[in-house]
C-alpha cells in the first residue's frame, strides 16, 4: 500500500513512521503508543499547529483529511491533552509518570503554566533530586547544576535568591522516605503548578480580555491578573450544555438561577478546541467516578509489586 | 463550506447516557 512518513516527536524522542494513505489518526497514535510501551494512552494525543492554534489528531478522521502541512515527513508532537484530578492516583506506570514530569517541566520553564517562585523552587528541587538521586555533598559539588534549566526565567531574576533556596532545599528538605521522594513524585509538578489547565483568552462582550481555563474539574474564568483564582468556576457537575457558534462561546449552568455565561473567542478554530477540550476532560471526570476498568486495575497491582 | 460553524456539547446528556 501507499505510504507518507510521519515524525513524532516526543518530549525526549524524535521518530519516524511509514504511515499508509488510508490509515485514520486511532491507527497512527495506536502505533506511537505501542512503540513508546504507554498504557496510559487516554491522557495523550497528536498535536499540530495549524495557523498559531494548536489541534489535535482525532482518531476516526483520516490523517491526511486533517488540516496538515502535506509536506514529508507530516510532524506531530506527542503530547498529554489531558491532565489528571489527581497525579499520584492516576498516574500509574512510570513511562507515564515520565511523560508528564518532562512535559510541565518544559511548560513551567516556558512559561506557559504559571507556577509560582516558591512552588518553582521547590519543584526545581525535585527535579535535580528525581535526576541525580539524594544530595551528596561528597559529590554533589557547588555549580554542579550550573548547566541545568530548572527554573523559569521570570524566577531567575538576579534579586531573587534562588540558588540559595535550592542549596538549603536540597540536603534539608530531600532526603529519602521525607517529603516527596519515591513513587508519585514526579507528576506532583501539574498540581503544584496550574493543574493542568489549558488556557486561552477569550474575550467577554464587553471586550475586556479574560482568560477561559479547562480541566479535570470544570471550566474556569480568570482575569488576566491573577491566573491561580478563577473568578468563576463551573464544575462539570453544575453545567447543563456547552456550545458554540462561529466565535460566539456559550456555557449554560444547570441552575437557571445563574446566568448564561457567553464570551466571544479570536477564531472559530478556537471554539472547536475548546470543546474538543471539554468534552475529553468531562469523559475523564466521568470514568474516574466509575469502577476502574481491568486493565488499569492490573496496572495499578502491578505498580503496587 | 465544509467547516462546521456550530458545535455542542450536552454535559448532563452525556451523564444521563453512562448512567444507563
Amino acid at each position: 500500500p501507499k505510504t507518507f512518513t510521519v515524525r513524532i516527536v516526543t518530549m525526549d524522542a524524535e521518530m519516524e513512521f511509514n504511515c499508509e494513505m488510508k490509515w485514520k489518526g486511532k491507527d497512527l497514535f495506536d502505533l506511537v503508543c505501542r512503540t513508546l510501551g504507554l498504557r496510559e494512552t487516554w491522557f495523550f494525543g497528536l498535536q499540530y499547529t495549524i495557523k498559531d492554534t494548536v489541534a489535535w489528531l482525532k482518531t476516526d478522521k483520516k490523517v491526511l483529511d486533517h488540516d496538515v502541512s502535506k509536506e514529508e515527513p507530516v510532524t506531530f508532537h506527542f503530547l498529554a491533552k489531558f491532565y489528571p484530578e489527581n497525579a499520584e492516583e492516576e498516574l500509574v506506570q512510570e513511562i507515564t509518570q515520565h511523560l508528564f514530569f518532562l512535559q510541565v517541566k518544559k511548560q513551567i520553564l516556558d512559561e506557559k503554566i504559571y507556577c509560582p517562585p516558591e512552588a518553582s523552587v521547590l519543584l526545581a528541587s525535585y527535579a535535580v533530586q528525581a535526576k541525580y538521586g539524594d544530595y551528596d555533598p561528597s559529590v554533589h559539588k557547588r555549580g554542579f547544576l550550573a548547566q541545568e534549566e530548572l527554573l523559569p526565567k521570570r524566577v531567575r531574576h538576579p534579586m531573587f535568591p534562588v540558588w540559595g533556596g535550592i542549596a538549603t532545599e536540597g540536603p534539608e528538605g530531600i532526603t529519602e522516605g521525607r517529603g516527596p521522594a519515591g513513587r508519585g513524585r514526579k507528576p506532583r509538578a501539574s498540581a503544584a503548578a496550574d493543574g493542568g489547565r489549558s488556557l486561552s483568552n477569550p474575550q467577554n462582550k464587553k471586550g475586556t480580555e479574560l482568560l477561559l481555563g479547562v480541566d479535570a474539574l470544570g471550566l474556569h474564568i480568570y482575569d488576566p491578573e491573577n491566573r491561580l483564582t478563577p473568578k468563576i468556576s463551573f464544575p462539570w457537575n453544575e453545567i447543563r450544555n456547552i456550545s458554540y457558534s462561529d466565535k460566539e462561546f456559550t456555557i449554560k449552568p444547570l441552575d437557571k438561577k445563574i446566568d448564561v455565561f457567553k464570551f466571544n473567542s479570536s477564531k472559530l478554530r478556537v471554539n472547536k478546541l475548546i470543546l474538543q477540550l471539554c468534552i475529553g476532560n468531562h469523559d475523564l471526570f466521568m470514568r474516574r467516578r466509575k469502577a476502574d476498568s481491568l486493565e488499569v486495575q492490573q496496572m495499578k497491582a502491578q505498580a503496587r509489586e | 463550506w465544509h467547516q462546521r460553524r456550530r458545535g455542542n456539547y450536552g454535559v448532563q446528556a452525556a451523564w444521563r447516557r453512562l448512567r444507563r
